[in-house]
Parts: C-alpha cells; structure tokens; sequence
C-alpha cells in the first residue's frame, strides 16, 4: 500500500 | 545553571511516555524560555518536536543554554519512581554529567533524589518552515486515538481524506476494509468535543499507522489533536501544552 516517505525529502538538513 | 520545578511530575512523565517509543536518544535543550526537544526516528520518517514553555514550571531558571544528551528508556524509568502528584524537580550544572531529578511528595516531608547520567549526543537538526498547510484540523484527541487504533486492525496505512464539510479516515486491508466519517460540529458546553476543519484544498493522503500508533500516545497531553495536512507532504500532529506543545510530523505515503 504504497511507499513510505522520508522527512530528509522535505526538511533542510542543520 | 538549570532549576526547574514542576507542580506535579505527571506532566513530564506523561512527555517522556508519549515520545521514548519513537525516539531514544535526545537532547533536552534549556534555555530561558523552556525546554526543546527536536529528534528524528530510526528510519527516518517521524519527527518529534517538543516545547515545554517555562510558564509550564512553578519555578524556573536557566542562566544560560544547557544541553542534556537523555536516553529517554532510562530517564522513563527514573521518571516512573516519582508519584504523579509530587513536585518535580530537574537540576543541572551548566555542563552537566548528570540531571537531578528531586521528587516531593505533597502529603508527607518524603524527598526522592535520583540522577541520571547523560550522554554526548550529535544529533542533526531538521529546518521546519512554517507551511501552509491544505487542511487543518482539531478534533477530541481521545476520539482520533480510538479511529486510529480501531482501524490498525484491518490495515498497516490509514488514508485521510478531507473536504469541506466531512473527514474521513479509511483503511483497506486483506480481511477487509473500514472506514469513520466525522462531521464538524461546535459544542458551546463541552468545546474539547468540537471538531473543527479549516480548508484550502482538499485532502487525500495516506500514513502508515505504526507511526501513527506512536503519536497517539500523547493523547493524555491534551484533550484536542491538531492535525495540519497538505497533500504528499509531512503531516504535523499537534498537542498543546498548557504553555508549548509536543508536535509529530510525519512523512506520507505515495502511491506506488
């Protein structure tokens, strides 16, 4: 049921 | 030098509980205005975010930044020995080996003092711009809690769909499938029952729900859940605090 998706797609590493 | 009291230990014990299942090890950041926690899980899908502002605590003060690197399965442990009820209080060096943690019990003069060791912990920081979000919505924290786990039985992803005037919460498994539809209402009386949705765009978008099973467990924080969505972002799952917050954001699943 899908693909899990990862936060480092959408949030800059600091 | 950090000296933080809180009026009943339960606030904190109910924070370490809701998050030590999702991440292990993490720095509690204090600084003048409170206590931030920013940690990432193993695999890199859910992000804890906690604020506990200083008007949380009875007494508070923090001269300057203190980082305490806490392996919360062992500070879950310490924190379990206080009474719910009992003072609590954290003390820090301003470079600590150790957190203090000195438990008062109301009804008696018993004094529990423990101290928990304290880890060197490199942990990155993820930047979270504020979004705008589709949807966003508010509803009894106890009632998404009940949907989510109700649901988890007939399938590993919970889907969401949002319009307007109807939320809907779905899983589809091999057994079968289910679904709840809740309707915005206002309750004047009980306002932790209104369920509200603010809406840009509609929403459909699907999370995977041993996460979403690690979220609900700070359900106990906060009679509301707020949950702010866009399609094929992360999502945000928001607790209040009486002063800050304990937030989720947690990454979607896309079709294959």
């Amino acid at each position: 049921t899908g693909v899990q998706g990862r936060l480092d797609t959408f949030f800059k590493v600091i | 030098m950090l000296e933080g009291k809180f009026e009943e230990a339960s606030l904190l014990k109910k924070v370490v509980e809701s998050i030590k299942d999702s991440v292990q090890l993490c720095n509690f950041v204090c600084s003048e205005h409170g206590i931030t926690v920013q940690a990432v899980d193993d695999s890199r899908v859910l992000l804890v975010s906690l604020l506990i502002g200083n008007e949380v605590f009875s007494d508070y003060r923090c001269d300057r930044n203190i980082t305490l690197g806490v392996d919360l399965k062992s500070f879950a442990k310490i924190i379990r020995c206080g009474g719910n009820d009992d003072y609590l209080t954290l003390i820090a060096e301003d470079s600590p080996d150790s957190v203090t943690l000195v438990f008062e019990d109301k009804n008696s003069d018993r004094i529990s003092e423990y101290s928990l060791k304290l880890m060197e912990i490199d942990n990155e920081f993820l930047k979270i711009d504020d979004m705008d979000y589709d949807s966003v919505i508010k509803m009894p924290s106890i009632d998404f809690q009940k949907i989510c786990r109700d649901l988890s039985t007939l399938s590993e992803s919970l889907q969401i769909l949002i319009t307007k005037d109807s939320i809907k919460f779905m899983a589809e498994g091999e057994t079968g499938n289910g679904s709840v539809i809740l309707k915005p209402r206002t309750d004047i009386d009980k306002p932790e029952q209104s369920i509200t949705v603010k809406l840009n765009n509609a929403v459909n978008s699907t999370f995977g729900l041993k996460y979403i099973a690690d979220i609900v467990k700070g359900t106990s924080l906060s009679n509301q859940i707020v949950i702010k969505i866009s399609n094929r972002t992360p999502a945000l799952f928001e607790y209040k605090l009486q002063s800050g917050y304990l937030r989720f954001y947690l990454a979607p699943k896309f079709e294959d």
